[in-house]
């Protein structure tokens, strides 16, 4: 008798099926099947419940057992920018952020500034009357970063507490739409100190292994300091989070759960995990 | 990629003679990988590996002097061949006016679509207006309105306080009594779980029996392509598919993880913000792309 355990290896398999359908990734989810051999080779024998919770354990992990709060600016207004590729739910989750913080007595401005799309104002506006938050915006296709701005400018002015910036979705492989956001981060920068205080990357949960290289080029071009996972009230899973955090480090601080104003929930890693496995 | 890890499969087991099943099987690994990687459903892949094992066992795989092109000459025939081979053309009605009605997920690409889908088809001669059916979205209505202005192709609407079954039967009155031979209806996004809005859009198929529903799909959608795609098919029948967002680097594999379950054509691509951005679908550059 060696003292190694038995490694169900049907088991392993319907938990490698469960992760990848979970839109894990093969290479994440191999290293988490890896993991779990390894300790169940270490003598304990492991049944699919123990396996479970190992998994889950790993990635709460690899997610970070709690988030680390927003920052905040030591003067002005707190700057939060929000990224991410086309259709994925920014301008909608502004909105959710903007009710949220204005709902705990802060004061919010909105920079309109995703100047190219049709209507793209007109919706930012929708939410800005059902958050409480002021719009700053400009005429349709004038320059985004004039807009974030004088959104900064106006909010720093009348001692608003949150500037959050829209920007216009965008796929990471435009560079020159790349360098446009680039320019927005820039001026925010030098019309305030550590402005945008958060760059936040919005991420559909229906999203495939793509996630993980607009993680990576969004990261590279303007640094990111959290994930906004939409649409989790669907059948997706979400599961490319775990590659993100495990890539680049970026926390996941909100997640969505609906088209509605409420539908905006701070990210519990413990919850999630087990949402991906269980 | 996948070719080159092919070739290293079959460098290691070179040496050893003639290839077996066994040796195959290590290839075949290689692309349940890649497939994988391009967000080909789990499930899909599976079947897919199979079917490419079939034949690479039964043909000249095991004998070849090149057998890591032959496993890719076989993979790729196979892609194209499921994803290819029906008509990628819609099927216009006898008697017009024709109803095109775009369905999805938020987000996916249905209002550009319907635009661009509208400005594609009057450059082939038809007489297309849109209708806007999304009463829930902020600035939806005012979104396809802006659009429809830069093309100059006309939007029915009822505001956003009414009923989309009314609106896409008004905008069928309308077309009659103006002459347009194409509607194309665009519909808000929704979760194929949302019942209330998955009965929304049966009661306007029963209103106005559109002659052609195409859902779109976002070309970075992972897994859960196929729990989209066979409700919206069962629910709603599909005619086709739009896969939108081409114009990055998606490999795309939810193109044959929606062909594999629901077994209709993809019809279009869209590869672009810009209205002219809509092309047909080419069933062999959708495999070399998912393949990568
Ligand atoms: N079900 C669900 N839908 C959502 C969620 N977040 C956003 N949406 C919907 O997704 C669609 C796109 O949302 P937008 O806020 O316009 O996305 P965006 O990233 O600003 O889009 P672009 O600016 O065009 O790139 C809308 O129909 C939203 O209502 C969510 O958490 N759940
Ligand atoms: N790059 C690129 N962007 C696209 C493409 N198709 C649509 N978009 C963008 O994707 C975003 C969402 O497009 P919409 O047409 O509003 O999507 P939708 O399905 O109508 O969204 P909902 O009505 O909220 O469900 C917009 O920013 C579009 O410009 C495409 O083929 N390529
Ligand atoms: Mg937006
Ligand atoms: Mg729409």
């Amino acid at each position: 008798f060696t003292g190694k355990a038995q490694v169900d290896e049907d088991m392993l398999e319907e938990l490698e099926a469960v992760l990848i359908q979970a839109d894990l990734g093969i290479k994440a989810t191999q290293s988490i099947i890896a993991t779990l051999r390894e300790q169940s080779e270490r003598g304990k024998p492991v049944d699919s419940s123990t396996a479970i919770s190992l998994i889950q354990e790993e990635i709460v992990r690899i997610l970070g057992e709690k988030p680390p709060t927003m920052a905040r600016a030591e003067s002005g207004p707190t700057v939060i920018m929000m990224v991410g590729v086309n259709g994925t739910g920014k301008t909608t989750s502004t909105g959710k952020i903007a009710s949220m913080l204005c709902a705990s007595g802060k004061s919010v401005v909105l920079a309109a500034a995703d100047t190219f799309r049709a209507a793209a104002i007109e919706q930012l506006e929708v939410w800005g009357r059902r958050s409480g938050a002021t719009v700053i915006k400009h005429q349709e296709s004038s320059d985004p970063a004039a807009v974030a701005f004088d959104a900064f400018e106006a909010g720093r002015a009348r001692g608003i507490d949150y500037v959050i910036v829209d920007t216009a979705g965008r796929l990471h492989t435009k560079s020159n739409l790349m360098e446009e956001l680039k320019k927005v981060k820039r001026v925010l920068g030098r019309a305030g100190t550590g402005a945008p205080h958060e760059t936040l990357l919005v991420v559909d949960a229906t999203t495939g292994q793509n996630a993980i290289a607009q993680a990576r080029v969004f990261n590279e071009a303007v640094g990111l300091t959290g994930v906004v996972l939409t649409k989790l009230d669907g059948t997706a899973r979400g599961g490319i989070v775990v590659a993100i955090c495990s890539e680049f480090g970026v926390p996941v601080r909100y997640v969505g759960v609906g088209e509605g104003v409420d539908d905006l929930r701070p990210f519990d890693p413990r919850e999630f995990a087990a949402s991906l496995v269980s | 990629n996948l070719s080159a890890k092919l070739q290293d499969v079959f460098k290691n087991l070179r040496n050893r003679g003639r290839l077996t099943e066994k040796d195959v099987d290590l290839a075949l690994k290689e692309v349940r990988m890649a497939l994988l990687e391009a967000d080909v459903n789990f499930k899909v892949t599976k079947d897919f590996v199979a079917s490419v094992k079939a034949r690479a066992i039964g043909s000249a795989v095991l004998e070849s002097l090149t057998p890591a092109q032959q496993v890719i000459k076989i993979v790729f025939e196979e892609l194209t061949a499921l994803m290819g081979g029906q008509s990628a053309k819609i099927a216009f009605a006898n008697k017009p006016p024709t109803l095109v009605m775009l369905v999805g997920l938020q987000g996916s690409g249905k209002t550009t679509t319907c635009a661009k889908l509208a400005s594609l088809l009057r450059k082939q001669g038809k007489r297309p207006m849109m209708a806007a059916a999304d009463v829930y979205r902020p600035a939806a209505i005012k979104q396809l309105q802006v659009l429809g202005s830069q093309l100059n192709i006309e939007v029915f609407t009822l505001g956003d306080k009414a009923d989309p079954a009314d609106i896409a039967a008004g905008a069928v009155e309308r077309a009659r009594s103006f002459g347009y031979d194409t509607v194309l209806l665009d519909t808000a996004g929704r979760l194929h779980i949302d019942e209330e809005m998955m009965v929304e859009l049966e009661r306007i198929r029963a209103r106005v029996s559109p002659h052609e529903v195409l859902l779109v799909v976002d070309a970075m959608t992972g897994q859960d392509a196929v729990n989209v795609a066979t409700t919206f098919n069962e629910r709603m029948g599909i005619d086709g598919v739009v896969l939108t967002k081409l114009d990055g680097d998606a490999r795309g594999g939810a193109a044959l993880s929606v062909r594999a379950v629901t077994g209709k054509p993809i019809k279009f691509v869209a590869t672009g913000e810009k209205l002219d951005a809509l092309e047909p679908f080419h069933p062999d550059r959708m495999s070399s792309r998912i393949l990568g």
